[in-house]
C-alpha cells in the first residue's frame, strides 16, 4: 500500500476555530481541483510574498499560481520541494508565524520620518 | 540569513546605544511587568552578546528607538492581527523601530504556570522580533531564531549560526564574541530548542 514520505503532526487542533486552522482540509488537493475557500490559503502565500502583489482577485482553483506559490514556499522554507500541498507544507501553514513577510518586497519596510 | 530591501540598518557606530520602551497603553495585564521586562531584557541581551550594540530600557516611550506594545487587530499601520494564533507579531525594519506583538494571544513567560494550549512563548517571539528591528529578514533554517513560525507552547530562543551570522554582517561581531565557544555551546548536547 501506498505510504507517506513522512507524517507530521499539525500544530493546533485543526477542530477548533484558530487562524487557519481550517486550512488542514486542503490536504492532498491536487492541481485543478476547485475547493471552497481555497480563496483564503491564496491570500495567505500572497500576504507572505508567494504570490505577486498585484494579484488580488483569488479563485477556489488550484491553479498554476498556487503551485508554483506553493513550491517557493516549500523551497524558502526548507521544506521537502513537491508543489504539493502535502502533511509538511500545511503543517508549516497552519502554525503561527511571524507576520514579517518572507521575499524581499512584501516585508514591512518602512523608513523612520 | 536574509535581510530587508536595500539592507537597513541603525548604522556601524561602535558601540551602538539603542533604548527601548514598553507603551504604557498598549499592553497586557495578566503578566507581572517584571517578569515581561526580563523577559526582554534576556532577549535583548541575547543578541547584544553578539553585536556592539547596547540596548538600555527607558521609560521615556515618545522617544525610544524601539518602541514595544501589544495591539489588537487593525491598529493603525496596515498590518492588522487576525486573534489567537495566526499572525503573532511584526516589527518594522530599521530605523522604524516598532515592535508590535497581537493582544490576543496567549503570552507566556512560563509553560508551567500557563496551562493554554494555544499559550505563545513571550521570550521566542521577542528575540525573533528584535532580529527584525535589527535588520534581519527570515531564514530558511528551521532552527534558526529567525525562521517565521514558531509552535504553541515552544521556545527557541538561543541564537543560532545563522543569526549570529546575518546580524554580523550588519553590525560587526561584539568584541566580547568568541565564535569557537559559541559552536561549542550550540552542539552541547544539554541545549534544548524546544
Amino acid at each position: 500500500r501506498n505510504m507517506p514520505d513522512f507524517i507530521t503532526v499539525l500544530p493546533v487542533n485543526p477542530d477548533m476555530n484558530y487562524t487557519w486552522s481550517t486550512f488542514h482540509k486542503f490536504l492532498d488537493i491536487r492541481r485543478g481541483s476547485e475547493i471552497i475557500g481555497m480563496s483564503e490559503l491564496k491570500k495567505y502565500f500572497h500576504r507572505f510574498g508567494y504570490l505577486p502583489k498585484s494579484d488580488t482577485n483569488f479563485t477556489d482553483i488550484f491553479d498554476d499560481g498556487l503551485e508554483s506559490a506553493v513550491t517557493q514556499y516549500q523551497s524558502k522554507l526548507g521544506l521537502p520541494v513537491t508543489g504539493k500541498l502535502d502533511s509538511a507544507t500545511l503543517s508549516e501553514v497552519m502554525s503561527p508565524r511571524c507576520g514579517v513577510g518572507d521575499n524581499d518586497d512584501h516585508k514591512l519596510h518602512i523608513t523612520k520620518h | 540569513y536574509t535581510y530587508f530591501p536595500g539592507r537597513p540598518s541603525w548604522g556601524r557606530t561602535t558601540p551602538l546605544m539603542l533604548t527601548y520602551a514598553f507603551s504604557s497603553s498598549d499592553f497586557i495585564d495578566y503578566i507581572e511587568i517584571s517578569d515581561i521586562r526580563a523577559v526582554f531584557n534576556r532577549a535583548f541581551t541575547r543578541w547584544a552578546s553578539v553585536i556592539p550594540v547596547n540596548f538600555t530600557e527607558t521609560q521615556d516611550y515618545k522617544h525610544a528607538d524601539i518602541k514595544i506594545g501589544f495591539y489588537s487587530k487593525d491598529h493603525g499601520d496596515g498590518e492588522p492581527f487576525d486573534g489567537v494564533l495566526g499572525v503573532l507579531a511584526h516589527a518594522f525594519s530599521p530605523k522604524s523601530g516598532r515592535f508590535h506583538l497581537d493582544a490576543a494571544e496567549t503570552w507566556s513567560v512560563d509553560f508551567e504556570s500557563e496551562k493554554s494550549r494555544v499559550a505563545i512563548d513571550l521570550e521566542s517571539v521577542a528575540t525573533h522580533e528584535i532580529g527584525h528591528v535589527l535588520g534581519l529578514g527570515h531564514s530558511s533554517v528551521k532552527e534558526a531564531v529567525m525562521y517565521p513560525s514558531l509552535n504553541p507552547r515552544s521556545k527557541k530562543v538561543d541564537l543560532r549560526l545563522d543569526d549570529v551570522n546575518g546580524v554580523q554582517v550588519l553590525y560587526g561581531s561584539n568584541p566580547n564574541f568568541s565564535l569557537t565557544s559559541f559552536l561549542q555551546s550550540e552542539t552541547s548536547p544539554n541545549k534544548s530548542f524546544g
